[in-house]
């Protein structure tokens, strides 16, 4: 199965028509691998993005080099999906 | 012995947990539902629409799908549970039993089911279908960009290492012919809504074009009182409007086609988030995800039912 210890999914919400352009400009780019969950198109929703963990430094350094801000909506994807995973079985089981 | 009483409505189960508790739902409700095999999928699993009808012939219906895109797992938990919640209230509920003494409802609840497997045995993330792409090493086809309307436009790609990929052509994924085939073959569908996850949004056509449809006041009215009643359950926040005005521009997608076949009120659903899950909503909010969209597609089913065409 697909791992993703220590991947992140981040939240952006975006401020300005620059910002949007410059997350088009990672979406489009195939370096990070980046999964985009909510597309940059508006300034009235955020942006979520799962960053892989090889990628993390890169993609906050880029964000805050463009003064871009973000959360951390999902710390560790991981973790959830074990606890989704564990769930899942428990209620088999039952 | 099983019963549709001791099944979890409120969690996630595999497509073979599924596929059984509809034989368990229809075995309960024989003279309200059938359970029809309407094609089998690229890796040749069958595709089972639940038909809830009264009898009559070919009487105008509606049309709900869940699970297009294989990681919304909270869409097709929402469809296990809508049905259920369509079997149980007809009978005790007035005004759903009059529309489906009137009208057909047809419900696929997993029209990915290889992709939704997929996200069970191999990658989570899964999001397309899983047929094989002719010279590239990456396989699937987004099918929500492989319907014919606006084929190839903006908004879908055509790589087929990205997760928009449009496929070789509309209709190309057997997942969405078997659909099509289906619809265009029964002819009298009056409404066809598809449920997403997750960005909380009620959306109609146009994708492939910021173009108002011809009949655009009335489906933003019918959403904004959808969504009026979705919200007073829980206080959950939705936005309304075509999908190129709220969201973004987007061609190949199900409603467009479906609204320039004819079927006027076509509506996509993006189901709630709680603004910290995204696609692994936890599934105690399953539940509580399905009873608020309950009130927002039976409102639209209402208005249909009321304004025959």
């Amino acid at each position: 199965e697909r791992i993703f210890i220590g991947d992140q999914v981040i939240r952006v919400d975006v401020q300005s028509e620059e910002q949007i352009q410059l997350l088009q400009a990672l979406e489009t780019s195939q370096e990070w691998e980046l999964d985009f969950w909510l597309h940059p198109v508006s300034t009235e929703l955020p942006v979520d993005i799962r960053v892989p963990r090889s990628s993390l430094s890169s993609v906050k350094d880029y964000l805050q080099a463009h003064s871009i801000p973000f959360s951390v909506m999902i710390d560790n994807l991981q973790e959830l999906l074990d606890e989704e995973k564990a769930e899942m079985e428990v209620n088999r089981m039952r | 012995e099983r019963s549709t009483r001791s099944f979890n409505f409120g969690a996630y189960h595999t497509l073979d947990t599924i596929y059984s508790w509809m034989d368990t739902l229809v075995a309960e409700h024989p003279n309200l539902i059938t359970k029809q095999e309407i094609g089998r999928s690229y890796e040749n699993r069958p595709m089972y629409v639940l038909k809830f009808s009264t009898g009559g012939s070919n009487r105008p219906a509606i049309w709900i799908d869940t699970g297009i895109h294989s990681r919304e797992w909270v869409s097709p938990a929402t469809g296990v549970w809508t049905a259920n919640k369509i079997a149980t209230d007809y009978g005790t509920d007035a005004s759903l039993t009059s529309l489906l003494n009137t009208m057909d409802i047809y419900l696929l609840i997993l029209t990915n089911p290889d992709g939704y497997v997929y996200t069970h045995s191999n990658d989570r993330m899964w999001r397309k279908t899983r047929s094989r792409n002719s010279g590239s090493i990456c396989r699937g086809v987004d099918p929500n960009r492989n319907w014919d309307a606006g084929f190839g436009g903006p908004g879908a790609s055509s790589s087929p290492c990205s997760d928009s990929y449009r496929g070789p052509s509309a209709h190309s994924e057997i997942e969405v012919k078997n659909v099509v085939d289906l619809i265009k073959s029964h002819g009298n569908f009056k409404a066809f809504i598809s449920v997403h996850a997750y960005s909380q949004l009620l959306m109609y056509p146009y994708g492939y074009t910021c173009t108002n449809v011809p009949h655009q006041a009335e489906l933003d009215s019918i959403g904004r009182a959808a969504v009026q009643k979705l919200t007073s359950l829980y206080g959950t926040s939705y936005k309304v409007g075509s999908i190129c005005k709220i969201i973004y521009q987007a061609s190949g997608g199900s409603i467009d086609w479906s609204y320039n076949l004819g079927i006027k009120y076509s509506f996509a659903f993006e189901l709630r988030d709680t603004g910290r899950y995204g696609f692994i909503l936890p599934s105690n909010q399953i539940i509580p995800t399905a009873s608020e969209t309950w009130l927002a597609l039976k409102h639209i089913m209402e208005y249909v039912r009321d304004h025959p065409y």
